[in-house]
């Protein structure tokens, strides 16, 4: 199961933005 | 989806990949708590360079130095490295 703290959850905020921007980069 | 949005799929491989690094370091919580530790930093540093619009001439943490800080941590971890190459933006 998903037990994320708020730092948890800060760093996937952090990470998937950074997918995002790759993406954005990408296309 | 558009590229100013953060699609589903990014968001769950994020979830996933934070999830296998906290599992994978169940024995060392320090390390996991170093890792957020470093993305923490890299969004503070990247809101503080948005707010000061580079009038100071800094571009905060770059995500070279981001990989560089995290390869140091999750030495002879090579999967958990390679799959966070793929997060970052010109990897």
């Amino acid at each position: 199961s998903y037990d994320f703290t708020p730092l948890d959850s800060s760093a996937v905020y952090v990470l998937s933005s950074m997918a995002r921007r790759r993406r954005a980069s990408q296309s | 989806p558009p590229a100013s949005e953060t699609s589903p799929v990014e968001f769950d491989s994020a979830i996933s990949y934070v999830n296998k690094i906290k599992n994978r370091f169940l024995d060392h919580p320090e390390i996991y708590r170093a890792f957020l530790e470093i993305l923490h930093t890299y969004q503070k540093e990247q809101l503080e360079v948005k707010e000061s619009r580079g009038s100071r001439g800094s571009s905060g943490m770059t995500e070279d130095e981001v990989f560089s800080k995290v390869a140091s941590l999750f030495k002879g971890q090579e999967d958990l490295l390679a799959e966070f190459g793929q997060f970052l933006p010109d990897a």
